[in-house]
C-alpha cells in the first residue's frame, strides 16, 4: 500500500 | 485603503466554490500587484495557491499591503447574497479588523453591503520553487472532473501514468479495476477540447481521489486544466481564470512504503 505524504515535506517554509 | 471591484459577482462566487471545501479559512494578501492566497488543507496534504492580478479587476486600489484573514464559510454566506450579475466591491481600511462586500445591481437600484470580521490567522507560508516538470498535460477541465468522479468509485487512490502516447488514469479496489486512457489530440476544431501532452520523461504517480475531486470544484472557472507531474513530487493542477489569474492546487503523492 502507498503512504500519503504531506505537502510541507516538499516545500520550504518561508 | 483597499478597494477591488469586479463587474460580475459570478467569478468571485466560482473562486470561493473552488476553495471552500478544502479550506475553512484563508489569508488574502493584497498588494498593488493584486490578491494572493496560499493555504494548506486541514490535513496538510494539499496546498491551494490563488493569484488574482490587479489589472484583471475593473477597479483596484491598494495603498498599503494588507493581509486579510477570512473565514471562508462566512464569506460564502455573504456571496450567496449577491446576484450573479451584481457588481461586487471588496473594501477595507488600512489596519482594519473588518472587510466590506458591496453588491450593486446592474440598474443601480439595489445596493447592499455586508461587513465581515477579519481573523488573525497564523498560517505557514511555503516557498514553491520553479520546477521543470517531466510531464505536463493539458486537457478539458470537464473531462478531468469526469474521470476523477468516475474513478473515485473504485478506489481511494488513482494512478496517473503519463507517456508520450497518452495519459492513463487507473483505480482498482474491491469491485474491480478501472482504466481511462486519453491520447493526445491532433487537429481538434476547438482549442478547449484539445489534449496536449508535453513529456520529457514518463511518470507514474499515485494520488488520493478525494483531493483530486475537491480540486475539480474549480471546473466552472476554466475550459482547460493543466496537470504538471514529476516523479515523487507534488502534482500541480492549474486552472486559469480568464484575464484575472489562476488557481493552482498542489497535491502530495502517495509513495510506496
Amino acid at each position: 500500500t502507498a503512504k500519503q505524504t504531506k505537502i510541507g515535506s516538499f516545500f520550504e517554509k518561508e | 485603503m483597499f478597494e477591488a471591484r469586479l463587474n460580475n459577482a459570478t467569478t468571485l462566487k466560482k473562486i470561493l466554490d473552488a476553495i471552500k471545501d478544502l479550506l475553512n479559512e484563508g489569508t488574502f494578501d493584497c498588494s498593488d500587484s493584486g490578491i494572493q492566497l496560499q493555504a494548506m488543507d486541514n490535513s496538510h496534504v494539499s496546498l491551494v495557491s490563488l493569484t488574482l492580478r490587479s489589472d484583471g479587476f475593473d477597479k483596484f486600489r491598494c495603498d498599503r499591503n494588507l493581509s486579510m484573514g477570512m473565514n471562508l464559510g462566512s464569506m460564502a454566506k455573504i456571496l450567496k447574497c449577491a446576484n450573479n450579475d451584481d457588481t461586487v466591491t471588496i473594501k477595507a481600511q488600512d489596519n482594519a479588523d473588518t472587510v466590506t462586500f458591496m453588491f450593486e445591481s446592474q440598474n443601480q437600484e439595489k445596493v447592499s453591503d455586508y461587513e465581515m470580521k477579519l481573523m488573525n490567522l497564523d498560517q505557514e507560508h511555503l516557498g514553491i520553487p520553479e520546477t521543470d516538470y517531466s510531464c505536463v498535460v493539458r486537457m478539458p477541465a470537464m473531462e478531468f472532473a469526469r474521470i476523477c468522479r468516475d474513478l473515485a468509485q473504485f478506489s481511494e487512490s488513482v494512478v496517473i501514468c503519463c507517456t508520450k502516447e497518452g495519459v492513463k488514469f487507473s483505480a482498482s479496489g474491491d469491485v474491480g479495476s478501472a482504466n481511462v486512457k486519453l491520447a493526445q489530440t491532433f487537429n481538434v476544431d476547438k482549442e478547449e477540447e484539445a489534449i496536449v501532452i508535453e513529456m520529457q520523461e514518463p511518470v507514474v504517480l499515485t494520488f488520493a481521489c478525494r483531493y483530486l475531486n475537491a480540486f475539480t470544484k474549480a471546473t466552472p472557472l476554466s475550459n482547460q486544466v493543466q496537470l504538471s507531474m514529476s516523479a515523487d513530487v507534488p502534482l500541480v493542477v492549474e486552472y486559469r481564470i480568464a484575464e484575472l489569474g489562476h488557481i493552482r492546487y498542489y497535491l502530495a503523492p502517495k509513495i510506496e512504503d
